[in-house]
């Protein structure tokens, strides 16, 4: 059967199906709302020059140093850096060496640090289109679950089967065969002369086109 | 015209019915499928985590390096200051007025505010900020800020989702995981414990 025992004997489709659709719902909102927030915007901070404009009109706004980052703009500015004090006192020149050294490296490691948050939203990005895809692939199960209360031993009732002529012009016969999937609305399938109900396929091919106007009614 | 006898609805109902069940079954396979494909990116997920933390440590002691090496050098007496002053005197307002360019070009808002702050802040300002690349320090520590926001909130977004994952997986379709002494649900953190006993460690959490 379809699902092992549980410990309290086999448990309804409408039990066992039903809660799905819900709680893939929480799982995607859990997961998406996150994405949504301030903090998810990078921080590719101006530790390259094509920094985002706007990241950095906000910094000019919040606090001027986002104009620190122009600096390489202006000469004088330059000249700044570059100055050597080195003949007043060899041990501070050496010292702003070990302090450049030493940012060179914690600039790279914070890059490092960013690409591997990219990874990790990465991941999380692939764990939301896989939930998304739960849903697609499920979602008709759990609806129909939901639709489920009775405990009809028929997951597909047929009641009624008809033949009559596709129209007053064309001699040609179609098959109609009403059906309810578990407590579903009616649905009617019209199939065409071709199809005989004496195939053994026939009550496929029913279902199928029953199941595919039930999931396309669904998803609408 | 109806042609059928109710053995023969019963009958068709039957067929119907079972090729609905392999339809749900095959359904429930997918499921099992996407099951896995969680399971394998949430295991990525942790060896990245695990990653992060490593890399973490390696920025974080970069970082204090950084810092007292700044430290050390602003106990130094300020030399060349006639030097860096009269150069400082130039750079301000090439500066000031690249940046206020820019703003105008890219940020559109109203710059006088921004003119008078920069203004403010480039008088308050000292050359040997700049000669100390202090202004490439601050922005990694605001970079350093950022990052722990990003991850902490990536952890809420995942620590809620999974919780719930835990769920979806583990009763319905699946067997239960051989339930032994190391056994932990495939999507929560391998030491868990309820939350208020789980110290909010920044790297971890």
């Amino acid at each position: 059967s379809l699902i092992p025992l549980s410990h309290y004997g086999p448990p309804s489709f409408h039990d066992m199906f039903q809660p799905f659709l819900e709680m893939i719902h929480q799982a995607q909102q859990a997961m998406d709302v996150q994405f949504h927030r301030p903090a998810f915007q990078f921080p590719d901070k101006g530790l390259r020059e094509g920094e985002d404009d706007r990241a950095v009109c906000k910094e000019i706004r919040h606090n001027s140093t986002g104009c620190l980052k122009m600096k390489g703009q202006c000469e004088k500015c330059q000249e700044i850096l570059s100055v050597d004090c080195s003949a007043n006192n060899p041990a501070q020149a050496h010292l702003r060496q070990e302090l450049n050294d030493s940012l060179q490296m914690a600039e790279r490691l914070t890059q490092q640090y960013n690409e591997l948050l990219h990874s990790l939203q990465t991941k999380m990005l692939n764990t939301s289109s896989l939930l998304e895809q739960l849903n697609e692939q499920f979602n008709w199960v759990s609806q129909l679950a939901n639709l489920t209360q009775g405990e009809d031993q028929y997951y597909l009732r047929v009641s009624t089967v008809t033949t009559h002529s596709n129209n007053s012009e064309e001699p040609s016969r179609v098959t109609e065969v009403v059906v309810k999937l578990f407590d579903s609305d009616p649905i009617t399938v019209v199939l065409p002369e071709e199809v005989s109900k004496d195939n053994p396929k026939f009550m496929d091919t029913v279902a199928e086109k029953a199941l595919q106007e039930y999931r396309k009614k669904s998803r609408a | 015209e109806q042609e059928v006898s109710d053995n023969e609805l019963k009958e068709m109902s039957t067929q119907g019915s079972r090729y609905i069940n392999k339809e749900i079954q095959n359904a429930v396979q997918g499921v099992k499928q996407i099951k896995t494909l969680i399971e394998k990116t949430n295991e990525e997920r942790k060896s990245l985590l695990n990653s992060l933390e490593e890399a973490k440590k390696k920025k974080e002691d970069a970082l204090d390096d950084t810092r007292d090496t700044e430290m050390k050098l602003k106990a130094f007496p300020e030399v060349c200051n006639e030097t860096m002053m009269a150069l400082w005197e130039e750079c301000k307002p090439c500066l000031k007025q690249t940046c206020m360019k820019f703003y105008a070009r890219v940020c559109r808002s109203g710059s006088g505010l921004v003119g008078r702050q920069l203004e403010e802040f480039l008088n308050q300002s000292s050359p040997f900020y700049f000669w100390m690349n202090g202004d490439r320090i601050d922005s990694l520590m605001e970079s350093d800020r950022q990052q722990s926001q990003v991850l902490d909130a990536m952890q809420d977004s995942f620590t809620r989702a999974s919780g719930i994952m835990d769920m979806l997986f583990q009763d319905r379709f699946f067997t239960h995981e051989p339930q032994d002494t190391h056994y932990f649900s495939p999507f929560g953190f391998p030491h868990r414990r309820p939350h208020f006993l789980y110290p909010k460690s920044r790297l971890v959490r």
